[in-house]
């Protein structure tokens, strides 16, 4: 049947649904062979990272949307983790072939490398859900109040931070819509052009350490 | 994909982003 924007944007919704029925909002049988392979295993870490995000996330997506609709954050969250852990195995399955390891202890104990990702995956699910209210004709419902950056500040999480997931993200999900990567594209400019240049951003303190670092570190002369 | 410019290179990937390489 031919596509009105509301089909279009709850199909975008069903897809996403569809999408994520045969991933489960724990660690897969491929990811836990990864934590097992880590130096350090960061299995119960991750277990207990996600049970603290999601009663932030639920709590301020109750505080934003109203108390009433408290499940429908744990419904979202719900979505966003099955989501994170998929993405999850297919960054480390790419980066088990690109590098040619099967430690990724580091990473796997990175706390906002996982937030990061977690954050990242959150926006996709609820830029998903705001994109069919826009599309139902309420600019004015609350739900608007969830777009990016809200995850941002739900997390407490540098918009710096969050940038370094962007790519990696879409190139490990390849199921994702193009209005979506679209989205995913105009967060990494939002943050380059204004988010990540905020007074309390990390950016500065790198840019202020490659500055210390001399001369001899600057990759590209001025003039090209 | 053309909705998004690609702009990492071959050698850098998520581990190298948050300085785990």
């Amino acid at each position: 049947p031919p596509q009105t924007p509301i089909r279009a944007a709850m199909y975008s919704i069903q897809q996403l649904r569809g999408e994520l029925t045969s991933a489960s909002d724990q660690p897969s049988g491929n990811l836990i062979v990864y934590f097992k392979n880590c130096t350090v295993d960061p299995s119960e870490e991750i277990t207990k990272r996600v049970e603290q995000l999601g009663q932030i996330f639920c709590q301020k997506f109750a505080e934003a949307v109203g108390q009433r609709c408290e499940g429908l954050g744990k419904e979202r969250f719900t979505l966003g983790v099955q989501l994170y852990y998929k993405v999850m195995e297919s960054m480390l399955k790419s980066e088990e072939k690109r590098l040619s390891v099967q430690n990724f202890s580091k990473l796997l104990n990175n706390a906002t490398f996982h937030t990061s990702l977690l954050a990242c995956a959150l926006e996709v699910v609820m830029a998903t859900y705001v994109g069919n209210s826009l599309k139902n004709g309420n600019e004015n419902g609350n739900e608007t109040d969830l777009c990016f950056p809200w995850i941002l500040d739900v997390f407490q999480l540098y918009a710096f931070d969050f940038y370094k997931v962007i790519e990696s993200f879409i190139k490990a999900e390849p199921t994702l819509k193009h209005n979506m990567i679209e989205h995913l594209g105009r967060c990494e400019q939002q943050i380059m052009e204004s988010i990540a240049w905020k007074a309390d951003s990390p950016l500065f303190e790198l840019l202020r350490q490659s500055r210390e670092e001399g001369p001899g570190e600057q990759a590209e002369p001025p003039a090209t | 994909s053309p909705d998004y410019h690609f702009g990492l290179e071959e050698h850098e990937g998520i581990s190298e982003l948050f300085d785990c390489d």
